[in-house]
């Protein structure tokens, strides 16, 4: 199991669909400063189930629309869509318990008329919710809230945080 | 519960010790719960020896490269722990000297094998080491996109081109 | 004590938006006090909006790098009210791309006519401009030692050799 | 007036004496990670009076004599210099109200037999005291609690803190 591809409509920075592939192995991604690099990690958590608003530096969820940029409207509606490639182990099963050589998790979120916002999540193009991604993806170990996802700062923040804090991180794990 | 984080405990601190060995090509770290009757009461501390240096320093004394060299042995000891398919890092190699960043580079190739590791870094070394190289850019407008054909001279070329293209126009 | 707050805010935003407009070609950056009437029962933001981007985005919206130089240009403000013979900086160029560390390191250049700037860096755009260079290390014993006849290009070989030489080790 | 040059005696890394000389203009100072830069930028604090023991990274200021390293015995003293240069200005001012051309400002600890610390400050080797320090140092704007000083992380705190400890940052420039 490895994530395919991260595709992108109207998430923070990226204006229209942006598709981004990953292959396996070890891949470097680079840019300047503002360009956009942590969003696309925000994008991950925002479908994986972040824990709190700060992991996606926003403070509402409607700050994950695209604000418009220098001379664009804003968007009314953001979606992102991780697929992860599923094969099947040569026991006959796999790491997604879903029957499917694919597997597309979507999120999206609209700003409605009266300007709250309204959330749907997506599985392989049938409705779901957000209990049923944690269910699948923390049976295959790909959690948005274990170590696996380290974002910009986190290190300085293990290496500095009082010893109760760190005591708390280990109970996670437990 | 008490049960589950000792043993938790255990197991994590054994992969501690054996990444940190590796990380600082032969120094010693150790896992430290302050209060082991009663682990939820007192607070889990990293205590370590770079390599050379005396075992009479303190985590807080450690220099800002040493501290993160600790961190990151502690997110490899927890992942060793429990293995995920795919891991995200965003730029942990920030304060580290070139020395460090090749050894944190190096164990993410090393670890690529058995699960998929994506990196974003601004480090020419680390840039070197990755199978596979992604480009991030915007603009001027405000929207992000992805830089088409990009590989690892590219990569490289993106962080000193900056730098050459400044000479010149300046 | 809230008439003295207000006229150094005053002078400090202005010190700000110069600075954040050279050092983001262009942006535009601002101070804020939450409550101008009684300035001691709110805070002080920096509203950023670097080039090319949205004048809608939030502080905590921008990326690591951003944050930097507006915390920079906020530094640089304060030391324009009050300044010193000589400034120290500790790696303040750590999550900076190329471009934007070699902007901080011009300013630094360019402030040195009239202040002493001692700078701590790992950057090699940083070493390339500096007009002295000062190597500290340690021989694994423990014990920190300045290295003797250091120049420019052994400052600069000092990032880039460990990486030959590790290339050569490995 | 500008740092002519740091002279340590067993302040943390550095085993017995250490001279580091600097010069007017834009200096940068390299080196491995662990190798001492930080320790230096310590010194400093400890001759100009840090605010607080976390601007020195000690809990304890017994923490900051050479602690011995790999193979030495651990010191019972350390002393930090600090020498100014301090010209005449054409007005016949200097910078430092002190008639010399060059000002050493030298603080020393020693562990006393009952394990506590001893402090002794002198100038241009007379015996003195902080607050004479902080006097003079602060009237020449070379103060430790400025933010002349940018202590590693600085950077990230200040961007990354509440806007109430921004407004205090304000607070005490004013
Ligand atoms: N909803 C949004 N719409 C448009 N742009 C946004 C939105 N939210 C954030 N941004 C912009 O995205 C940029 C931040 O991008 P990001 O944090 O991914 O940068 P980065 O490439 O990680 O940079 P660094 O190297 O400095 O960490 C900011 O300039 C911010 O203004
Ligand atoms: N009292 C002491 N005696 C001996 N060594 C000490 C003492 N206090 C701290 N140290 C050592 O000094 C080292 C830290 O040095 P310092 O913080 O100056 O590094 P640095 O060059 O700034 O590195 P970085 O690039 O990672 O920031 C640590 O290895 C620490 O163990
Ligand atoms: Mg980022
Ligand atoms: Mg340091």
């Amino acid at each position: 199991m490895y994530l395919k591809r991260l595709e992108m409509e109207n998430f923070k920075s990226f204006k229209g669909e942006v598709v981004v592939p990953y292959e396996r192995g070890f891949t470097a991604i680079t840019g300047p400063n503002g360009s956009g690099k942590s969003n696309c990690g925000d994008a991950i958590q925002f479908v994986l189930g972040y824990k709190s608003a700060k992991d996606v530096r926003a403070s509402n969820v409607l700050d994950l629309l695209f604000n418009g940029g220098k001379n664009n409207k804003p968007a009314k509606y953001c979606k992102v869509t991780l697929v992860f490639d599923n094969p099947e182990d040569p026991d006959g099963s796999r790491r997604l318990k879903i029957d499917a050589d694919e597997v597309h998790f979507t999120r999206a979120v609209r700003k409605t008329r009266s300007g709250s916002a309204s959330s749907n999540y997506y599985l392989n193009g049938e409705p779901s919710s957000q209990r049923q991604f944690k269910l699948l993806l923390s049976s295959a170990n790909a959690r948005a809230d274990g170590y696996n996802i380290v974002l910009q700062g986190m290190v300085t923040e293990l290496a500095t945080m009082t010893g109760i804090s760190r005591r708390k991180v280990l109970e996670e794990v437990a | 519960r008490k049960k589950r984080l000792l043993t938790v405990f255990k197991e994590v601190n054994k992969n501690f010790k054996n990444v940190y060995r590796l990380l600082s090509d032969g120094g010693r770290g150790e896992l430290k719960l302050e209060n082991l009757d009663n682990p939820f009461k007192g607070g889990l501390e990293m205590w370590c020896q770079p390599k050379g240096k005396s075992s009479r320093a303190k985590l807080n004394g450690l220099s800002g490269g040493e501290k993160s060299m600790a961190a990151l042995s502690l997110i490899f000891a927890i992942q060793d722990h429990d293995p995920s398919p795919f891991y995200y890092f965003d730029e942990v190699d920030q304060n580290l000297d070139a020395f460090n960043a090749e050894r944190i580079a190096r164990l993410c190739k090393a670890r690529a094998n058995s699960a998929q590791f994506l990196m974003v870094t601004l480090r020419k070394v680390s840039l070197e080491l990755a199978d596979h190289h992604i480009g991030i850019t915007h603009a001027g407008d405000g929207c992000s996109r992805r830089i088409a054909d990009f590989n690892r001279e590219r990569a490289i070329e993106l962080g000193e081109k900056e730098e050459e293209h400044r000479k010149k126009a300046l």
